[in-house]
Order: structure tokens, then sequence, then C-alpha cells
């Protein structure tokens, strides 16, 4: 098996203000294959909590519109998880 | 042949069983390593025993790399038992701890995972264990543990990445660890468990809001930890039961750990705090793991001195 690649996959951080918009990002869960990094699951999002979570490139533009309409707050974490993959090898052998 | 160790870098699972037998072989008189089991595929599942005398003395449980992709967990255990043997004869806590005390040190926890985080998905979470009518795969250890063990919602779904498996304990990494800590539990006083990331150091309970019998206690050493951890570099940790302080759990080794009787348990969220998450550049992992030791050296002195 050839392993697995994130190319262009974004992690998003969101902080929803009140249950409605905490509502909007559970039901992102659902409509889309999120992988949650913090929490770690949809059912511990709350208001006012910091959630951090993978979206596929595919899916990130779809998520990105939707939070934009309901005036979620969120920022971009990471734009190329797969770029980040590699700088994480920083360090030179010995 | 496994290529060479690093403590500056992430070492995948060969170079880690070589870096065991290493140890074992330069510091016979203080590093022992014992098999507690093996893994689904058949990986061993090693413990180095640190420490300097034998026979009936306290000793510390510290576990990393529960979770696959946290690689700076795995790191931080070996950076423990390096600096241990290092530091012995010319640290005075160090030696002193060494000399009073036992740490039963398991690198890598979660061995399958952690192999195929490393080559072939670097986002692994979970265990490799088939499922039994589902193609997913896998059990999140860290929820696998037999206590409060069915009381979340959402975690009786294998292909969830928070999935707790089919009964308690129902995994062989499960059991090997658990089957070790019940067979030494007069001498264990404490259990310490490495994860990443979000800067937190936690106590029970996970699975109640309610708080431990010694919380004031277990407050404490809280504090006074992330006060000398953030002594090297002002990095800021923030301390407190894990049901309110990250978010309730069920099934966890640190409950689990504590409703056994080990009264002190501890689980670190080791750095950053999301800039890069589970990818922590390995520039980052010596001054992790420095600040880390400050911490875990308190924890272990207070031990000794209160246990």
């Amino acid at each position: 098996l050839a392993p697995v690649r994130f190319d262009r996959e974004k992690v998003f951080r969101v902080r929803p203000q009140d249950d409605k918009q905490a509502n909007i990002v559970k039901d992102l869960a659902k409509s889309n294959e999120l992988d949650f990094w913090y929490p770690d699951a949809t059912h511990h999002v709350a208001t006012n909590m910091t959630v951090d979570f993978r979206a596929s490139e595919k899916e990130s533009q779809s998520i990105q519109s939707a939070l934009e309409q309901s005036n979620v707050h969120f920022e971009i974490l990471i734009h190329d998880l797969q770029e980040e993959v590699e700088k994480q090898f920083d360090v030179e052998d010995d | 042949a496994p290529g060479r160790h690093s403590y500056a870098k992430y070492n995948d699972w060969g170079k880690i069983v070589a870096w065991t037998e290493k140890m074992v072989k330069k510091c016979p008189e203080m590093v022992s390593r014992i098999q507690i089991g093996s893994t689904v595929e058949n990986n061993p599942l090693y413990i180095l025993k640190v420490g300097k005398r034998a026979g009936r003395q306290k000793a510390i449980f510290m576990d990393c790399g529960i979770h696959a992709r946290e690689w700076v967990s795995p790191a931080f255990c070996q950076w423990f038992v390096y600096q241990a043997t290092k530091s012995y004869g010319k640290n005075k806590i160090m030696t002193k701890l060494l000399d009073q005390m036992n740490f039963y040190i398991l690198p890598v926890f979660n061995v399958d995972g952690y192999i195929w985080s490393w080559t072939q998905n670097r986002m692994w979470r979970k265990n490799r264990s088939r499922n039994r009518n589902s193609t997913c795969i896998g059990t999140d250890l860290n929820r696998n543990f037999d206590v409060s063990w069915s009381s979340s919602p959402n975690t009786n779904n294998p292909c969830l990445e928070t999935y707790r498996g089919p009964a308690p304990e129902s995994e062989k990494e499960t059991r090997a660890v658990t089957a070790f800590i019940r067979s030494h539990l007069k001498s264990i006083r404490a259990y310490i468990t490495f994860h990443s990331y979000s800067q937190m150091l936690l106590y029970p309970y996970g699975y109640t809001p309610r708080l431990p019998p010694n919380h004031e206690d277990l407050a404490k050493v809280g504090r006074i930890a992330t006060e000398a951890l953030s002594t090297r570099y002002e990095t800021r940790y923030v301390y407190g039961p894990i049901a309110s302080t990250i978010y309730p759990t069920s099934g966890s080794s640190l409950d689990w750990a504590y409703d056994l009787g080990i009264k002190h348990t501890f689980a670190f969220e080791l750095r950053d705090k999301g800039k890069f998450g589970f990818l922590l550049p390995e520039s980052r992992i010596k001054p992790t793991c420095r600040e880390t030791m400050l911490a875990v050296k308190f924890i272990a002195k207070y031990i000794l001195k209160h246990t």
C-alpha cells in the first residue's frame, strides 16, 4: 500500500460563540469526514471551546463557505498538511 | 539494520527496539527490559525498569504513545530514560530518585498503531485490531480500560476515532498493561501517561464531574509541576481534573489506575497548543522534553516524600 498523503488538506480552528454555532460545527461533521484533533470527538464540541479539525482538500472549500455564511469565526491553522508532515523532520542526522 | 537512534529526532519502532537493547547493555545495573505481552500484530510490548536497587521499593509507572499519531510522547519516554541514566551520580535529585525508587517505562503503548503512523498513515490514532462486522480498523486504547467503560456516548462505532472496543480490556495491549500494573500494585505509587497536544496536566476524573477524595493534593502537585515546567521556556500549561479541564472521557487509563488504588495519576498533554498539533517539528522535541522533565522530576520527588 502506498502511504496516505495529505496534500492541501487543511486544519481549521473554530471557536463557537453559542449553541447555534456549536451545532453548525456538529452538522458539518455529519456531512463531511472531519478528523477531530481537539476535542477528539464531535460530541465534545461546545460553546467557547477551541475546536481543531482536519478536512480534506475537497471538503475544505465548502466547509469554509459554510462557516463564513454562518458567521462562525474560524482560522486555518494548517493550509497544506502534507507540507507540515514533511516539515516535521527538520533536524539533520547527527 | 534499524539506523541511528537520536533523542533529537522521531524514531521509528525498529530504532526504539534497538535503543531498548542498547540501554540495557549500556547500564545493566540500572536498566532492565521486561516484555509484558505482545500486540495483535505480534510486536513485543516492552517496559524498561529503571532504578538502582532491586527489592521492594516505591515505583512510578509511565507510559507513552497510547495514541499512535502523538509522536512527541514516545520521544519523551526515551528522553526520560536517557536523562535518568546519564545524570545518575551527577544530579543530586535524580540520584536520590533512582536510589530509592523504580520507574517502569513503557516507551510505546500502541506499537502497531505507531508503526502504522510511520509507514501508512501519519494521522492514525487507534491500534490495529480488526472489528467484527465492520471494515473499520482499530480501537482507541484510551477508551478501552475497565472504568465506566460504556458511559460515554458515541464510542460504540468502530469507524470513529474514539471507538472503545467491543468490551473493556478487549485489546491485547490494554490487557498486558493492566496485568502488569495489577501485579505490581503494591509498589506503584504513581501512574503518569503522556499524550499530545494542548499543554495540560490532568488528573482524575474524566468519567464524572465528581472530584477524587485527594483532589486538593493532586491540584497542589499539578500546580507546582506546571510551575516547574514553565521555568525553563515559560511554556504555560493548565492543570485540573480531566472532565472539566479538557472534556469528559470514559474508559481512560488515568481513571482506571486511580480507581485501582494508585492515588497519584496524571496525564500530560504535551506541546503545542495547535500551531503544529500532532506534527510538532523535531526541533521542538528537546525543549519539550527538557521542560517536561522538570515537572516529572517534581512529581517523582513528591511521591517519594509523601506516599
